[in-house]
């Protein structure tokens, strides 16, 4: 299903923020 | 849907519709995050493994629904697994990510370059598994229909499912996978959490799409 890589992808651009944000504030 | 009795048909492409509303990302998100947040215990990642059956009537699999990584409370630093070679390879990997994510101007940001955790790192490689037909920790739980929850570094490197014992070279201690509709919810932690009947009352109740 196309669904999964979507998902995958979401979730990844999500993590990635995340990470940015725990950096800057580290 | 029975060709037969069109209102059947009907009410089975709503229930349809009605569960893919509960398995966008954005729903899933928030019941990650609700889980985590509200949980008394210091979860590093929860994960929603989606159930799919197969093309051409084939086993059901779990794959990636979506997830969320909260990362170490501790703040002490923990000896990692990861030699400089491998660190380089992880910062490697996450810069080309992020180029795929962002464009490939985006490779310059300094936070890709920041250490890539053991945590991270597993929770960045979960992203490409996938459990067929009761295989795995996830699909273990999935297929029996029961939790299965395993505290202890030494009970996860013992364990005969490859997920749980490559968790705990990364770091996690706990490591729960709970079956829910449709799917498995999974949470690790670098802590050593016991079983706690809370967790699972929330996870039913926030991941029992069918009611």
């Amino acid at each position: 299903s196309s669904a999964v890589p979507q998902a995958r992808k979401a979730s990844l651009a999500r993590f990635l923020e995340k990470r940015r944000e725990r950096v800057m504030n580290s | 849907p029975n060709p037969a009795d069109p209102s059947k048909s009907s009410s089975s492409a709503a229930a349809t519709a009605a569960t893919a509303q509960f398995f966008n990302q954005e729903t899933l998100q928030k019941r990650l995050l609700a889980l985590m947040e509200g949980a008394q215990e210091s979860w590093t990642y929860a994960i929603f493994w989606q159930s799919s059956v197969a093309d051409y009537g084939g086993p059901s699999q779990l794959g990636w629904g979506d997830g969320y990584y909260k990362g170490e409370e501790n703040k002490v630093k923990r000896k990692t697994a990861a030699s400089p070679a491998e660190q380089e390879n992880r910062k490697k990997v996450l810069r080309e990510l992020n180029s795929l994510i962002s464009g490939p101007q985006s490779s310059a940001d300094d936070a890709v370059d920041e250490e890539v955790t053991d945590t991270e790192w597993f929770f960045l490689i979960s992203m490409a598994q996938s459990f067929v037909n009761g295989s795995g920790l996830p699909g273990q739980a999935s297929y029996s229909s029961s939790p299965i929850w395993i505290a202890g570094a030494d009970r996860l490197s013992v364990s005969h499912c490859e997920r749980a014992r490559q968790a705990q070279i990364f770091g996690i201690e706990t490591m729960v996978c709970i079956p829910s509709s449709n799917g498995v919810v999974e949470l690790g932690s670098t802590e050593v959490i016991f079983q706690s009947s809370d967790l699972m009352t929330k996870v039913r109740v926030l991941f029992n799409f069918n009611g």
